[in-house]
């Protein structure tokens, strides 16, 4: 998270953390009713050749292959109340494609269900499109500004960027933003996600029910933090479908 | 002389005919014709001698038992008749004709020409005696004719009856009632009816006739046409016949005979009967605390059974058993199949742990029986209760917990999402 600030521990109690089985953290993720993650494909998707764009099953990471931590607030550290969890199914979005990140989504389905309390629960699903300007919290253990890995989770406050606006600033780079994808950040860029975020929520709070839903998952952008150049998250809103019909989760 | 004539047609002349006939001479023509024909006789030429009453020439025309004509003369007087355009019909399928002159003759008579020919006797028509006619339907046809019947019905060996098939009734009901076949109109005739009442041993049956009772009967003889029996074992009721009801019978036994018969002949409406069968008498019941029994009868008789239930919230406990209903019946020899049981109140038991919730109970003692409740609730703040049901639970009379809204079916706790315990400073806007 490039120009984050600590996140106070406990206020992101969905935010979970996909580390290998040596415990070295490689993505966000956020969590849904109490059986399943929510990521990125992209982080569930290792080719083992990078110049092959296709998606190979045996690129996929399998269930064995990692495991979650809920309850995390340090990078690092163990915190007192976290919990691991092992997966037991990976889903991918069936219309993820690695080259353009469309869809950049993945399930992870739990083996078995955490332990909710006041670290570790789940976050609401949308009811209605998100707006331009509307402001949202990102959060991750990724990298910061120089490349430095924070100590604890951290988050930037951004808006939401018009989508022709995000569109047209990445045009140049012959970059496609598609309509399952939303954009975030300042157009001077500074706030923004960065490797190892991905996966991670972007959420925002429900003025009426005051709750907090999801609005997208770290999903790509070019660089991190510079201007002109927002942060891209795969948006739930229009995928909410597909998440429920995987993970029958309801709000 | 006579003359045997047996064609279907032919013709008959006086002797010498046209010219005037012999005196003194005699012919006789026996005309026979087939069963089921006639003899039609008509004369075109008649010229005889006219004498009173036709003492002297004639011409007569007879049956083998009646005499159908007597002609002579030209012209019918008072004393004398001429066929002129009569025709003389025989009732059977034989006529004689004789003609007869006697020793002289004043002047010359030419005599008689005659035709017959076999008419077709319709019998539907001429046969009115009961003894003949059919019973149902007549068909005639040319030369002869035959019955047939109703449907339902059979013709009797004598082809002319229609009877009915009515053998082998059987009754196997506690009560019932009987009637001879198409009551209340007359009964068909040359029938042989059987009816049997089977019961379970231990039941007795009793008669009791009713409404109409009309058998043909005789005056001096008992019963020698139509005529009802009744036969339990070696007893035997009647026969009854006549206009009398029989009293009512009460034959002590379980399996009766009635035996039914009727001959050719007669118009008589016929017989009802109802029977009833009882057995010997149990005990009064009395229905047990929280409990009832139906049918509620003042007397149970053999085989009469009685179902008890118990209100609700309660259920049958029979032998440790629970159940919803419990049936007893009354035996043969007067005792109960069964005792009463009682009625113990329902006990949905131990509810059912929930995931994520928990279960309290409304009273002190933790008590599960009809109408107690209890209240699901979830771990809070982590879970709530979908759909924000209440989670009381109340125990059914049918044994179970039960949700005005969710039924029988548990709530659900889903996991509470976005609303973390440490909340962070509003978003700026």
């Amino acid at each position: 998270i490039f120009n984050g600030r600590p996140a106070q521990k406990g206020t992101t109690p969905w935010i979970a953390m996909l580390s290998h089985l040596n415990g070295q953290p490689f993505c966000g993720g956020s969590l849904l009713g109490t059986n399943w993650v929510l990521t990125a494909a992209h982080c569930l998707h290792h080719p083992l050749d990078p110049e092959d764009p296709t998606l190979h099953s045996s690129d996929l990471l399998g269930p064995s292959d990692f495991k979650i931590v809920m309850g995390k607030h340090w990078r690092r550290r163990s915190d007192e109340d976290e919990q691991h969890l092992s997966v037991r199914r990976v889903v991918l979005h069936p219309s993820y494609n690695p080259s353009t990140f469309e869809n950049d989504l993945g399930l992870v389905e739990l083996s078995e269900s955490p332990r909710l309390n006041e670290f570790v629960m789940p976050i609401c699903l949308p009811e209605h499109p998100s707006t331009e300007g509307t402001m949202v919290i990102v959060s991750g253990w990724g990298k910061q500004f120089l490349q430095r890995l924070p100590e604890n989770l951290m988050e930037i406050e951004i808006p939401i960027v018009n989508y022709d606006t995000c569109q047209e600033a990445y045009a140049p780079l012959k970059k496609k933003v598609t309509k399952d994808m939303i954009c975030a950040g300042e157009k001077e860029g500074g706030k923004d996600a960065c490797a190892g975020d991905s996966g991670g929520p972007m959420m925002t709070k429900d003025q009426e029910t005051n709750q907090w839903y999801l609005v997208g998952v770290v999903s790509w952008g070019e660089d991190c933090g510079k201007k002109d150049r927002y942060g891209v998250y795969s948006y739930i809103y229009p995928n909410k479908d597909w998440i429920q019909r995987v993970s029958g989760v309801r709000n | 002389h006579t003359v045997e004539l047996n064609e279907m047609f032919g013709q008959i002349q006086s002797p010498g005919y046209p010219d005037s006939y012999p005196s003194d001479s005699e012919v006789t023509w026996n005309i026979t014709v087939p069963e089921g024909f006639r003899i039609k006789l008509y004369f075109m030429h008649f010229n005889l001698e006219s004498s009173y009453l036709c003492e002297y020439d004639y011409v007569k025309v007879e049956t083998e038992d009646q005499v159908l004509a007597t002609f002579c003369g030209r012209e019918t007087t008072d004393t004398e008749q001429t066929p002129g355009q009569e025709v003389v019909l025989s009732p059977g399928s034989f006529m004689s004709v004789t003609f007869r002159s006697d020793f002289s003759n004043e002047e010359r008579f030419t005599g008689f020409d005659a035709h017959y020919m076999a008419v077709d006797v319709d019998e539907c028509k001429e046969r009115e005696d009961e003894e003949l006619s059919c019973d149902h339907y007549c068909h005639n046809y040319i030369g002869g004719y035959y019955c047939s019947c109703r449907f339902g019905y059979i013709l009797h060996t004598d082809n002319r009856t229609c009877r009915v098939e009515c053998s082998g009734n059987l009754f196997t009901q506690r009560t019932g009632t009987i009637t001879s076949p198409d009551y209340p109109n007359p009964y068909p005739k040359s029938s042989e009816c059987s009816y049997t009442i089977d019961l379970e041993e231990g039941f007795m049956v009793s008669l009791q006739f009713e409404d109409i009772f009309d058998i043909e009967d005789h005056p001096e003889v008992t019963c020698p046409y139509d005529y009802i029996k009744i036969k339990a074992g070696p007893k035997v009721w009647g026969p009854f016949c006549g206009e009398t009801s029989p009293e009512p019978i009460s034959t002590q036994s379980h399996s009766v005979q009635i035996l039914f018969r009727s001959d050719n002949s007669g118009e008589n409406r016929g017989w009802r009967l109802s029977y009833r069968a009882a057995g010997n008498e149990c005990p009064k019941l009395q229905p047990p605390l929280f409990g009832k029994i139906e049918p509620s009868q003042a007397v149970y008789s053999f085989k009469d059974q009685a179902l008890i239930s118990c209100d609700t919230g309660y259920k049958v406990l029979k032998d440790s058993e629970i159940m919803d209903t419990f049936q007893i019946e009354c035996l043969k020899d007067g005792t109960w199949s069964n005792k009463i049981p009682t009625c113990k109140i329902v006990d949905c038991g131990v509810p059912a742990g929930l995931k994520h919730g928990l279960v309290t109970f409304s009273t002190r003692n933790n008590l599960t029986t009809y109408k107690s409740e209890i209240r699901y609730s979830c771990q809070q703040p982590y879970y709530k209760m979908l759909h924000n049901v209440t989670g009381i639970y109340t125990c059914s009379a049918h044994g179970a917990w039960t949700n005005e809204v969710l039924k029988r079916s548990l709530p659900t706790c889903l996991p509470v999402c976005g609303l973390p315990k440490f909340s962070r400073k509003q978003i700026s806007r």
